[in-house]
């Protein structure tokens, strides 16, 4: 799976794209999480915007973009919101998940259950990016 | 500056898939950034950054995508914006490259949300898509990955593309 979501510098107009080829050896016709509003992804330029990625069908049982956008509205910090509700759905339905936030006011989150996800974002002028917990490189855009 | 984030999926992902995927996710927020400056859109930008991942075999997406049990791609792609919270996203769409331009084809050239199969292909078709073969889109990854599935027994599958990847 891959996904991309965004804000502008003017007014703070946000975006989430996810796009996927789904799970190896899946049945013929099965949808993940991807196209699902509140699984794959959501966004709403008063609280903020997410893509996630992982295991789908787990995804969708616990609506893991809306959780996340909960955990925005309730105040957590854009990291806080998607490592808690990443953590949430492996506890209680299985699987692994990874999420990346941008919150309303423009702060980065970058959450996952599963053991790496590549990720990377862009602010002023400079790439951040990963793909193990606690690793960070970065690099100038 | 735009703020802009990108991922290039979850899971188990061996660590000789490590540098491919940074070289992957590097390159597309270049390139959302490029398209950010020529028309200011962060939608476009963000469309940008995900079809350079579709075209990107190292990704599980567009072309690359892993098979399901037919040996078959059956793509999905969400695409939303948080103005007026439009969305639009398809699932069952074969042999497009950028299943993420289709899904905002249906956001702003259809009163719907969720196009789904042979519909949404022939929606593409409409909005002027044109068609890759299944050999663009199968990657030689890809193939192995199922192959490695049937015979693993079908267990269930904790590792990243083509190499039973987690969507």
């Amino acid at each position: 799976t891959v996904g991309a979501i965004g804000m502008d510098r003017n007014g703070g107009h946000m975006v989430s794209c996810t796009s996927t080829g789904g799970i190896t050896g899946k049945m013929a016709g099965r949808v993940g999480d991807t196209p699902v509003l509140g699984a794959g992804g959501y966004c709403d330029n008063n609280v903020g915007t997410i893509s996630t990625t992982g295991h789908g069908d787990s995804i969708m049982r616990y609506c893991l973009a809306q959780r996340i956008m909960q955990n925005l509205e309730n105040g957590e910090t854009p990291d806080v919101a998607a490592q808690k509700a990443c953590d949430g759905m492996s506890a209680r339905v299985g699987g692994s998940a990874g999420a990346i936030v941008i919150s309303k006011s423009g702060e980065v989150g970058i959450g996952f259950s599963s053991p790496k996800m590549a990720w990377a974002y862009l602010k002023n002028g400079i790439i951040y990016y990963g793909i193990r917990k606690g690793e960070q490189f970065s690099v100038k855009l | 500056e735009p703020v802009i984030v990108v991922h290039g999926g979850a899971g188990n992902i061996p660590d000789n898939r490590d540098q491919p995927k940074f070289d992957g996710i590097l390159t597309a927020i270049r390139k959302a950034h490029a398209i950010y400056k020529q028309t200011s859109s962060i939608m476009d930008a963000c469309q940008a950054a995900v079809e350079y991942m579709e075209d990107e075999p190292a990704f599980n997406a567009g072309r690359g995508s892993v098979l399901n049990l037919k040996g078959e791609i059956e793509m999905e792609a969400l695409i939303m914006e948080g103005k007026d919270m439009k969305a639009g996203s398809v699932t069952g769409v074969r042999n497009i490259a950028h299943p993420i331009a289709l899904a905002r084809k249906v956001m702003e050239n259809t009163p719907h949300v969720f196009l789904m199969g042979a519909s949404a292909n022939e929606f593409a078709q409409k909005m002027g898509f044109e068609t890759v073969s299944d050999d663009y889109l199968i990657t030689s990854d890809a193939r192995t990955g199922l192959d490695n599935f049937f015979k693993s027994g079908s267990e269930p599958i904790t590792t990243e593309i083509g190499h039973g990847g987690v969507g």
